[in-house]
C-alpha cells in the first residue's frame, strides 16, 4: 500500500571548504521558505520544551567544545536560512533530544 | 528504526535500514543523499535531511557501513545534560566523525564502542570481508554487548529498538519476526541489495512512520541506494 518511492536529491558537501560554507550549495537546491517552515515545524512538534530552554542557556558555552566543527556548519546553515542559532542546534538534536 | 546486516552465500556483506520517525512527513521532502568530498574524492556518503549535519546512515567506501538506531530512553536532569554535552558526543554527530576518520571496519567498531555519547544507541557496522558485521549496544559511556555475524548460524542480524537478548514489546517484535522469516525463506544464496530492500519493504517492517530506506554495501559503494517512503 505504497505510492511510488521517491529518489532523494543527491547533494555534495565539500569538506575542503570552510564549515560555514559547506552546506550552502545544498541549501540552494530547496525552496528556502518551505525548508524553513519544515524545520520550524520539526522544532515545534518534536523538541521537548525543557530541552529548548536548556539549549538557549547552553549555546553560549559551545565554543571550544567537542561539538565545535559541527557547530560552525550549523551557524552557516542558520545564517543562510535566517534561522536563529538556537533553532539550528535544536534541529541538530532532533533524535538525541527525544532520547534524553 | 530497523537496521539489518546480512551476508550472502559468497561472503558479501549487505547493510540496510529503515529510518522511522514520528511526525516525519516534512522530513521526507528534505531527505538527501550526501556525498562528502575531500581532496576531490568521495570521502564518505550518508543520508540525512537538510539542516541536520550529523548522520545516522552512512558508508565509507571500501571500508565500512554504519547505521544508528535509538536505544532505550534515559531520565536525566538538566544539569547532568549540560555536563554531558561538554564531554560526550551526540550519536549522529559521532557517526559522521567516524565515517570521516576511521581507517577500516575494525577501527570504526573500536571508535563507536568507546567514545562517550550523550544517549544510549545501537551502532550497526558492516565491513567488506566475510563475517564483518556487528551490532554494538551502547550506553552513554560503554558498550554493553557485541552481537556479531558468525558462521555458526547468524548470517543476518535484525536490530530494532530493543536489546536483541531480551523479549521486545509486541509492537517492535512484530518487525523482527517477519524479517527473520523472510531471510530464512530466501536463504543466503538469494541475498542481494534488491532482496534486502524488498524485505525492508515488508509490512510492518516498513510502516507509516518510515521516512526513508537505504541499502548499501561498503565493498560496492556505487550501489548505495536510498528511497524516500511515502505511505498512502
Amino acid at each position: 500500500t505504497e505510492s511510488p518511492d521517491m529518489i532523494p536529491p543527491r547533494v555534495t558537501v565539500n569538506l575542503d571548504e570552510a564549515p560555514e560554507e559547506r552546506w550552502l550549495p545544498s541549501l540552494q537546491r530547496f525552496d528556502q521558505d518551505t525548508l524553513r517552515a519544515i524545520l520550524r515545524n520539526v522544532i515545534q512538534h518534536r523538541i521537548p520544551e525543557w530541552f529548548n530552554v536548556f539549549m538557549k542557556e547552553f549555546v553560549d558555552h559551545l565554543q571550544g567544545s567537542l561539538l565545535e566543527p559541527f557547530v560552525r556548519e550549523i551557524r552557516g546553515i542558520c545564517n543562510a536560512l535566517n534561522l536563529s542559532f538556537v533553532d539550528g542546534m535544536l534541529i541538530n538534536m532532533i533524535y538525541e533530544s527525544s532520547m534524553l | 528504526c530497523t537496521s539489518i546486516l546480512v551476508q550472502d552465500a559468497n561472503g558479501h556483506i549487505y547493510h540496510g535500514r529503515n529510518l522511522d520517525f514520528v511526525s516525519g512527513t516534512g522530513l521526507r521532502n528534505i531527505t538527501v543523499d550526501v556525498q562528502f568530498i575531500k581532496n576531490g574524492q568521495i570521502a564518505y556518503t550518508g543520508t540525512t535531511f537538510i539542516g541536520y549535519v550529523g548522520l545516522w546512515t552512512g558508508q565509507s567506501p571500501y571500508k565500512f557501513t554504519v547505521t544508528g538506531n535509538q536505544r532505550q530512553k534515559d531520565q536525566w536532569q538538566k544539569n547532568a545534560t549540560e555536563t554531558l554535552f561538554k564531554t560526550h558526543y551526540p550519536p549522529g554527530w559521532f557517526i559522521r566523525k567516524t565515517l570521516e576518520e576511521a581507517k577500516d571496519y575494525k577501527d570504526a567498531v573500536r571508535r563507536l564502542s568507546n567514545q562517550p555519547l550523550i544517549t544510549n544507541v545501537y551502532c550497526i557496522v558492516g565491513g567488506i570481508n566475510a563475517w564483518e558485521g556487528v551490532v554494538i549496544s551502547r550506553n552513554r559511556t560503554d558498550p554493553v554487548d557485541f552481537w556479531l555475524l558468525n558462521p555458526k548460524g547468524e548470517w543476518f542480524l535484525v536490530q530494532i529498538n530493543c536489546d536483541h537478548w531480551v523479549k521486545c514489546p509486541r509492537t517492535t517484535e512484530f518487525r523482527k519476526i517477519p524479517a527473520s522469516k523472510a531471510f530464512n525463506e530466501a536463504g543466503p544464496e538469494n541475498i542481494n541489495l534488491y532482496k534486502l530492500y524488498e524485505i525492508l519493504s515488508l509490512c510492518p517492517i516498513l510502516s507509516d512512520i518510515t521516512v526513508y530506506t537505504t541499502v548499501m554495501s561498503a565493498a560496492n559503494p556505487d550501489e548505495y541506494m536510498t528511497r524516500v517512503r511515502t505511505p498512502s
